[in-house]
């Protein structure tokens, strides 16, 4: 039984051995086996191809296919590592990696700089700051008026930028962060350290052994 | 108290909670 399943997952695009995730990422290959479950689910939702597309992503996470959502889009876009459009596997699992309550804190400061770096270019600069801002206030109902988003934006970069030169690199974000660690609260999911848990009709097909 | 955007983006943008992955599958 173990070998004709572990067949058809080595045919899925994308499907790395559990072993191997394991050994890269904070998971257990037990852990790994039950994100597969989930990412089974996740990846058949609309196209069952076996890969997660910008629209199941954003139907897992609001319940709706065409809901855009600034941050959900650049979250996709850091779990495609490759750029395809659309996320592997082994994609999902060393992304999510980074969420896990015992990944390093370094990982989850680094990956937080890197969704907030819209444009990509090694910098979090004003501009992408009031925009995101601008994003959630739109996505919240909330009004505020330009003035006020404004003072917001600058206090905020008056205290992150130190250097003073309009974009906060690594460092000063680094910093920022020491001094502000409820930034990467949403940098943890504690359903990792669950998962098993969440899936248990894994744990009675386990095969990893079977087919080692 | 500081309003801090990152603060206020973090916490409450939905696109940023990732644990609506596992709820309900």
């Amino acid at each position: 039984m173990g070998c004709v399943s572990s067949k058809r997952r080595k045919q899925e695009p994308g499907y790395e051995e559990p072993t191997v995730l394991a050994a890269e990422t904070p998971f257990t290959v037990s852990e790994v086996e039950a994100l597969h479950e989930l990412f089974k689910k996740l990846s058949n939702a609309i196209i069952a191809d076996g890969l997660i597309h910008r629209e199941e992503f954003q139907l897992a996470l609001f319940r709706n296919r065409n809901r855009r959502n600034l941050f959900a889009d650049r979250i996709f876009d850091l779990f495609d590592v490759k750029r395809n459009g659309v996320i592997e596997f082994g994609e999902f699992v060393r992304s999510l990696g980074v969420f896990h309550p015992n990944a390093p804190v370094a990982d989850k400061i680094a990956f937080a700089f890197r969704l907030y770096d819209l444009r990509q270019t090694g910098f979090i600069e004003r501009e992408e700051l009031k925009e995101m801002v601008l994003a959630l206030l739109h996505e919240s109902d909330l009004a505020l008026s330009e003035d006020v988003v404004e003072t917001i934006v600058d206090k905020t970069f008056g205290e992150a930028d130190t250097q003073g030169d309009g974009k906060i690199d690594p460092e000063e974000w680094k910093e920022f962060v020491s001094k502000h660690p409820s930034l990467i609260k949403n940098m943890t999911l504690p359903y990792l350290k669950d998962i098993t848990l969440a899936f248990p009709s894994f744990v009675v097909r386990s095969e990893v052994d079977e087919s080692d | 108290k500081f309003f801090n955007a990152f603060e206020f983006i973090s916490s409450m943008s939905s696109g940023f909670d990732l644990s609506s992955l596992f709820e309900n599958k």
